[in-house]
């Protein structure tokens, strides 16, 4: 979801 | 995953590597900004309070972690070690860099996607980490002479950001099609406040000439 997806870089 | 965000991370990677390395061997950080040093630790920390509460894959964590314990490495050394840190010149580092923290932080109160603490920090660390470098850069400018390490060091931590924002180009157009305006605007300033050190840090090259930054 939104939360997920914005967090999966560094 | 793509092959830009790879790049940029590896670049990123091997940014820190040099300044280790630079620090290490010639135990001197002459050039370096101990201030932008403390506010990649701020950034690092903030941006990754998920570490241990969020697994999206064992590359990001092992990158997290590396980058943490790295920047921490760097402060350390300036700060407490014996013959390092008589190399720091404070009177050089003179950006007032605490002043970033709280607009950045008041920005992330205003401009976020979840109002949640998470979400909150880590968008503070977006805005920290666009403008990080500025203690950094204020120096170079005035130290009359920048070492190749330091100059490279500089070149690929701006170099970075610039890969990732090829990756951003990459997944929207040909993967989620989703817009990320926040880490995007913040990529952006970032690596456009590196455009005249890159200018000069090629001319340099080119020239095969000492790296002077115009005062």
């Amino acid at each position: 979801d939104k939360d997920e997806d914005q967090h999966d870089e560094l | 995953m793509n092959l830009f965000r790879l790049a940029g991370d590896m670049t990123h990677l091997f940014s820190i590597i040099v300044l280790l390395l630079k620090i290490h061997a010639t135990k001197s950080c002459s050039g370096i900004s101990l201030k932008t040093q403390e506010l990649y630790v701020i950034v690092f920390l903030t941006r990754y309070l998920d570490l241990f509460t969020r697994f999206v894959s064992l590359y990001n964590t092992v990158m997290k972690i590396v980058f943490i314990g790295t920047s921490f490495a760097i402060v350390w050394y300036m700060r407490y070690h014996k013959v390092v840190k008589q190399t720091y010149n404070k009177d050089e580092d003179t950006f007032k860099h605490y002043f970033l923290l709280l607009p950045c932080f008041v920005l992330a109160l205003l401009l976020h996607n979840e109002f949640t603490t998470m979400d909150v920090l880590w968008t503070f660390s977006l805005y920290l980490e666009a403008v990080a470098i500025l203690p950094q850069l204020v120096l170079l400018q005035q130290s009359r002479n920048i070492d190749n390490l330091t100059g490279n060091y500089v070149f690929f931590l701006g170099a970075y950001r610039g890969l990732y924002v090829l990756n951003w180009i990459y997944r929207y157009f040909l993967q989620d099609h989703r817009a990320r305006w926040i880490p995007w605007i913040s990529g952006l300033v970032q690596t456009a406040l590196y455009a005249d050190f890159f200018y000069y840090y090629i001319l340099s090259w080119k020239k095969h000439e000492k790296l002077k930054l115009p005062a």
